[in-house]
């Protein structure tokens, strides 16, 4: 299962 | 966006302005390790890519190019400006960073969540930071004399890294489905680096003594 990756972060 | 998040954003931005005034106005960038800034414009050209993909926020864009910007400053400095160049310490900044970059990279193309370009380069970005600190804090365990700034410099960077776990609980508590193994397990990593730096700060702090590091 792929990960929900959170982009917002920097 | 919550404080946490917000804080240690904060806390990043103030650990690079200390860093650009104490080049700018001492014209010295004595007890700085080039190599670290070399591995952050690395961090972050390979992370923010996305710049070119996806618009977040007009926040995280902001952000985004002030990092981008003010550490290709620095190397700039560091390397060619002609009074800050030759205050340099070359000779104490020996950390091989290919031996950080190289593992980083093939660690990425083997660990990742999705086997492709950018998401490769993005997941390279997030191992490299974790390891990025290293010259920096082997250069300053090398300075006699740690100036206030440079610690200070220091300190803040590993507060953002700490608030950032804070903020990742935060979110797991609060957002459905919100997980990122890779990125916490590196920057549980990245905050560990900081321990050690972190006990001789505090502790110079509450004697009121100069810094220094036991090599």
């Amino acid at each position: 299962v792929r990960e929900k990756i959170a982009k917002d972060e920097l | 966006m919550n404080i946490f998040r917000l804080a240690g954003d904060m806390m990043h931005l103030f650990s690079i302005i200390v860093l650009l005034l104490k080049i700018n106005a001492t014209r010295s960038c004595r007890g700085v390790s080039l190599k670290t800034q070399e591995l952050y414009a690395i961090v972050f050209v390979c992370r923010y890519l996305d710049l070119f993909t996806s618009f977040i926020s007009l926040y995280n864009t902001t952000m985004k190019l002030i990092f981008l910007l003010s550490t290709f400053t620095i190397i700039y400095w560091m390397r060619f400006h002609k009074v800050i160049r030759v205050t340099y310490d070359r000779e104490q900044d020996t950390f091989r960073y290919q031996f950080l970059i190289l593992p980083c990279f093939l660690l990425a193309l083997v660990l990742n969540n999705e086997f492709s370009a950018m998401e490769v380069l993005w997941t390279f970005s997030i191992y490299l930071e974790a390891v990025a600190i290293l010259p920096q804090l082997v250069l300053l365990q090398r300075t006699n004399n740690i100036d206030n700034l440079t610690g200070n410099y220091v300190f803040l960077l590993g507060s953002y890294r700490a608030l950032y776990i804070l903020n990742w609980i935060y979110r797991f508590m609060t957002e459905p489905n919100y997980r990122q193994y890779l990125v916490w397990i590196s920057g549980i990593v990245q905050t560990i680096v900081y321990i050690d730096f972190f006990y001789y700060y505090i502790r110079s702090w509450r004697n009121n003594e100069k810094l220094s590091l036991p090599a």
